[in-house]
């Protein structure tokens, strides 16, 4: 699975994500990433999400909008909000990460699988790529 | 005035930190900065954020090393379905699709659900073929059949097959 999340320059957030399931699964099964508001989902008053990982779960969950509720509901910061949603996830079987932009600041990337290919860019930018826990 | 930013992801299904060689994490951070450079691209151009995503998605699609489109893995018949979502935050518009094979790049079919459709979400052959009818590139199967995926399905079919415990690593799950 591979995605992307962005702010422009207007303040409208975007996500994206594409995938191919993963290796020998069963012919016709779906996972999140084209769930709107499982594994791909965005609104420009809380934040654009991407996820990857054990798509049941994250269905399940409602992962992406789970996040965009916490923000406008709890008043959760992105940050806590998108690690709180992957620490549940973990405890329920739901192995994987995300990928999350709010109205301002930095993205959110966490994860809870052993890595993730991961990067992202800000104003400055510098292009900053990750893989395990680096 | 907002900030712009991106954020990518190539997919939970890394190899172990042990497993992979400075070469390969190397081919992985390039490709990696790639679709951020295709991305940044965009935005520093005041571009959309919906572009921006768009051509970063594209990128990783088009790389055999991430598990999307080119890099796709095989379903248990030996079959590639790819699935993809697309989401504006500006209006909440949408576009998905689910168990397609054919578009090179399946957040452009996607997203001309999204721009061209009544729907939100589409799957399996009406989804193919309303997406012929729009302006998308279409691949054979070839190009989207690499040996390393081939191997990979192969792999865990004789696994299921010898009843053998599932050990595989999250590349191996995940794809």
């Amino acid at each position: 699975t591979v995605g992307a999340v962005a702010r422009d320059a207007a303040g409208n957030l975007a996500a994206g994500t594409s995938t191919g399931g993963f290796t020998a699964k069963r012919p016709g099964r779906v996972g999140d990433t084209p769930i709107i508001g499982a594994g791909t989902f965005a609104d420009n008053a809380t934040c654009a999400v991407s996820t990857t990982g054990t798509g049941e779960i994250f269905i399940r969950f409602t992962a992406a909008s789970e996040i965009s509720a916490r923000i406008r509901y709890a008043s959760q910061t992105l940050e806590q909000a998108a690690s709180g949603v992957i620490a549940e996830l973990f405890s329920n079987g739901g192995d994987g990460g995300l990928i999350a932009i709010g109205r301002a600041g930095p993205p959110s990337l966490p994860f809870n699988s052993s890595g993730m290919y991961r990067g992202f860019v800000l104003s400055d930018g510098v292009f900053r790529t990750a893989i395990h826990r680096e | 005035m907002a900030e712009p930013s991106l954020a990518i992801h190539g997919g939970a299904g890394t190899l172990p930190l042990t497993g992979m060689d400075p070469a390969m994490a190397d081919a992985h951070h390039t490709a990696l900065r790639a679709a951020l450079a295709a991305g940044w691209k965009v935005l520093s151009k005041s571009g959309s954020a919906l572009d921006a995503v768009t051509v970063a998605v594209m990128t990783l699609e088009d790389d055999d090393l991430f598990n999307a489109a080119r890099g796709a893995v095989f379903n248990a018949d030996g079959k590639l379905e790819m699935d993809a979502g697309i989401m504006s935050g500006r209006d909440r518009a949408a576009g998905a699709v689910a168990g397609i094979c054919g578009p090179r790049n399946p957040i452009l079919a996607a997203r001309a659900v999204m721009e061209h459709s009544e729907t939100v979400l589409l799957a399996g052959r009406g989804a193919e073929e309303f997406l012929a009818a729009q302006d998308i590139e279409f691949q054979s199967f070839d190009y989207f059949c690499t040996e390393r995926r081939v191997v990979a399905l192969n792999q865990e079919l004789a696994r299921r097959a010898s009843g053998a415990p599932d050990t595989r690593s999250d590349a191996d799950r995940h794809g």
